[in-house]
């Protein structure tokens, strides 16, 4: 039963995977697993689904873990899926949500680079694929979308943290969200949850000319900002990525965005720098806690300003 | 397993443009296998750099003289990484 996932730990892949599983099993009606693709091992790329039912609805996304060693993200989707999955039919605004769209969240979305971080390097970030050429792996792929490929904000080295790869979706795990949202075709809120330095963020990141729905997309950032930091108080700066932290090309948000998904964020969860990616597990809940009052604002507005 | 055995983060605060491209170059040395975990963004704003232990030396003496301030966030990351492990592996052994 998920009463007996700790939520308040990091696990490895297998507990997570497992756990996935059993959550689906306690909400058969709600939650189910789809596998829309499989990383450069050849693991299982898993999107929990969150529907009431009803074909190809308006969707939001959501994806924790694409830089593997964030480790608060995966924990944080974790306790998200959970939290999304308990609250229907209990919170009004869950309910009205999951009664109109659907949402999808992939908890694991580099597991190759995870697995690695349980088994040889706490601190990998990257992919897990083998550079031509090169004794460097991986790529990153926060820098392997179809936006501003290879520009500003992207090393062209494969041994740079930021590789940006050797052409745009050449990762498996980045293929396969990107197939995926393109034949889902209505997904119309993308939020793609890193961490640290607590900034929520918008594009773009490859231009600093401001998207046409940047003045939108400031106000729903700062609601968001407001609820989150409304729990424990802590502080969020928000804004364009290029505006708010630097240049960066080949950006997920950017590229959907790109794609008409006018509702497109990016998180950097907790810390602002006292341990980084080794963010203490008994911070685990409360930083899940405080995001879930962001993710809820911007859910609910993308609910009630349908495009 | 790849140890970091006395590997250090540092908190630099760059306070111009040129030392914001200092550390970009810095970060491009492939031979001192330094890892930006805060990447520099502009002056003003922290940037969080983990250093090898071998490259300690090296790093700090480019900062200095350069006048780029910085403090150690992270003094010895292995300590910090053996309590994770130890607090995963005590959550393990936890009956709920």
């Amino acid at each position: 039963s998920t009463s007996t996932f700790d939520f308040a730990s990091y696990h490895t892949i297998d507990e997570i995977y497992d756990w996935m599983d059993t959550l689906v099993a306690d909400h058969p009606g709600l939650v189910s697993k789809l596998q829309i693709g499989q990383s450069y091992e050849n693991r299982s790329l898993y999107v929990l689904k969150l529907s009431t039912g009803g074909s190809n609805r308006s969707a939001i996304w959501l994806d924790t873990g694409i830089h593997s060693r964030e480790w608060i993200t995966q924990a944080t989707g974790a306790w998200t899926a959970n939290k999304i999955a308990e609250e229907y039919g209990q919170d009004p605004s869950v309910t009205a949500i999951l009664d109109n769209m659907d949402i999808f969240l992939e908890i694991i979305a580099n597991p190759d680079g995870f697995a690695y971080t349980h088994s040889s390097n706490r601190m990998w970030r990257k992919t897990r694929s083998i550079n031509a050429g090169s004794h460097c792996i991986g790529v990153d792929p926060n820098r392997n979308w179809e936006a501003g490929f290879g520009g500003a904000g992207a090393s062209r080295s494969p041994c740079s943290e930021t590789y940006h790869g050797p052409y745009a979706n050449s990762e498996p795990e980045v293929r396969a969200i990107v197939d995926f949202v393109t034949n889902h075709g209505n997904i119309k809120a993308f939020i793609s949850i890193h961490s640290y330095s607590q900034l929520l963020l918008y594009p773009y990141g490859y231009t600093n000319t401001p998207v046409p729905d940047h003045e939108e997309l400031h106000e729903i950032a700062e609601r968001a900002v407001t609820a989150l930091s409304s729990l424990y108080g802590t502080s969020y700066e928000y804004g364009s990525i290029y505006t708010t932290i630097y240049q960066a090309s080949g950006t997920t948000v950017d590229w959907t965005y790109d794609q008409g998904i006018k509702y497109s964020f990016t998180f950097e969860l907790r810390d602002t720098g006292r341990y980084g990616f080794l963010l203490p597990a008994s911070q685990i809940i409360p930083t899940a806690q405080e995001t879930w009052l962001a993710l809820k604002v911007i859910m609910q507005y993308t609910l009630d300003h349908p495009y | 397993e790849q140890l970091f055995v006395g590997d250090q983060v540092l908190r630099i605060m760059a306070s111009n443009e040129e030392q914001i491209a200092l550390l970009r170059a810095l970060g491009e040395q492939t031979e001192l296998q330094v890892d930006f975990w805060r990447h520099p963004a502009s002056p003003g704003h922290p940037s969080d750099l983990r250093v090898p232990f071998p490259s300690l030396q090296a790093v700090k003496t480019l900062l200095e003289s350069n006048g780029i301030s910085y403090s150690i966030m992270i003094q010895d990351l292995q300590k910090l990484l053996d309590e994770e492990k130890k607090a995963m592996a005590k959550s393990r052994r936890t009956e709920r």
